[in-house]
């Protein structure tokens, strides 16, 4: 099954 | 004090209507620059990125920074007492417990007033990083909505590859499998309908139709949808607003296979 990202480990906290 | 006057309501109506359905409780970030709201949703997969320029507004005055913490299901209930022709204002002080706002009527002297509360909003803030994307596709926004509606009925996820030959957004389902491909394309009389596609290299990503579908909600915006890609990162669905304003959306690919 594909499994679905999340946003939060591409983008850096700021 | 925040007062920024909208010529017409209709955008604000629309951006709203276009995100709240992904996310619920918001900061608009009020500063000289303009108005930005960002948010994730609920289960962090996708992320809103809106920036009201202060161009967007005439006039346009805020002072100092402020938040604005609004449930936009309030927003909502409320803008729904603007006509699409009014003049919005909206007006904060310094250190709001509320935010105002004016509609007033163009061709009759109705002028309507509504306070919304104020929520305290503790948001996470995420950095975007400049990203130089290897494929950038500008396409009708109908006709993205209709691709995203047409292939959800077969399938949860599709597969988006962009190659010299076009760009191909593929599904496979339980009742079969489906495609659309678009090719570049100039209209001159309609530039509307261009379909211009940027590519540096070939791309190939799986996202979540529901969510994508949910983005379209934005099509009424502009005509025009702006698709960025790069292997492994979110994909960018911008929908590009007059005054370098934008309402956009950043969903994470679906990973694994």
């Amino acid at each position: 099954p594909i499994g679905q990202g999340s946003i939060k480990s591409f983008f850096t906290h700021s | 004090m925040l007062e920024a006057r909208l010529e017409q309501a209709n955008l604000l109506k629309k951006v709203v209507d276009a995100i709240k359905d992904l996310v619920q409780d918001c900061n608009f970030d009020c500063n000289d620059s303009g108005i930005a709201l960002q948010a994730m949703d609920n289960s962090h997969v996708a992320l809103v990125s809106m920036m009201l320029k202060s161009e967007s507004f005439s006039p346009f005055r805020c002072d100092r920074n402020i938040a604005l913490g609004i449930n936009l299901t309030s927003l909502t209930k409320v803008l729904r007492a603007a006509q699409n022709e009014d003049i919005l204002t909206l007006k904060a002080e310094d250190a709001p417990d509320v935010v105002n706002l004016v509609f007033e009527s163009a061709e009759s002297d109705r002028i309507s007033e509504y306070d919304i509360k104020l929520m305290d909003i503790d948001q996470e803030h995420l950095g975007i990083p400049e990203t130089e994307y290897a494929a950038t596709i500008s396409m009708p926004s109908a006709e993205f909505q209709r691709i995203c509606r047409d292939l959800m009925a077969l399938s949860e996820s599709v597969s988006i590859e962009c190659s010299k030959e076009g760009v191909k957004f593929a599904c496979q389902g339980d009742i079969g499998s489906g495609s659309v491909t678009l090719r570049s394309h100039t209209n001159v009389d309609k530039p509307e309908m261009n379909v211009e596609i940027d590519l540096t290299e070939p791309v190939s990503l799986t996202f979540s139709l529901k969510y994508l579908v949910g983005f379209c909600k934005a099509s009424s915006l502009s005509g025009q949808v702006k698709l960025c890609l790069s292997n492994e990162v979110p994909l960018l669905v911008e929908y590009a607003l007059a005054n370098n304003s934008y309402l956009r959306f950043y969903l994470a690919p679906k990973i694994g296979d």
